[in-house]
């Protein structure tokens, strides 16, 4: 997206990350 | 790492996510800050769990980091609530 920052997108890769094991732990 | 099949949906709510944020605490760029430090520290943990093979227990539960999130993000209900969606076993 628009002006993301390195931290920026690493903070999305940490979220999607969490929100992956998330789904793995509840299927 | 490569994309796989069903990565997308996660990673563009994480994308809306942050945005969200970053939108939310323009005016106080520490809440933001802070909020990045949480997720390091609790990927960092996970990573040492991973790779210590069971041996190791994170020092930070998804318990505490949504409890320091909430810190945070006090009187935003909806952000805490949306982050609560990312977080195994909240």
């Amino acid at each position: 997206s628009h002006d993301f920052t390195p931290l920026d997108s690493s903070a999305v890769y940490v979220l999607s990350s969490m929100a992956r094991r998330r789904r793995a732990s509840q299927s | 790492p490569p994309l796989q099949n069903n990565q997308p949906v996660e990673f563009n709510h994480a994308i809306n996510y942050v945005n969200k944020i970053k939108n939310r605490f323009q005016g106080q760029p520490d809440i933001y800050k802070s909020f990045l430090e949480i997720l390091h520290t609790y990927q960092k943990e996970q990573r040492n769990a991973k790779e210590a093979g069971g041996n190791y227990t994170p020092t930070l539960t998804e318990q505490e980091v949504y409890t320091q999130v909430a810190k945070l993000f006090k009187n935003q209900e909806d952000l805490l609530s949306e982050f609560g969606q990312f977080l195994p076993d909240a």
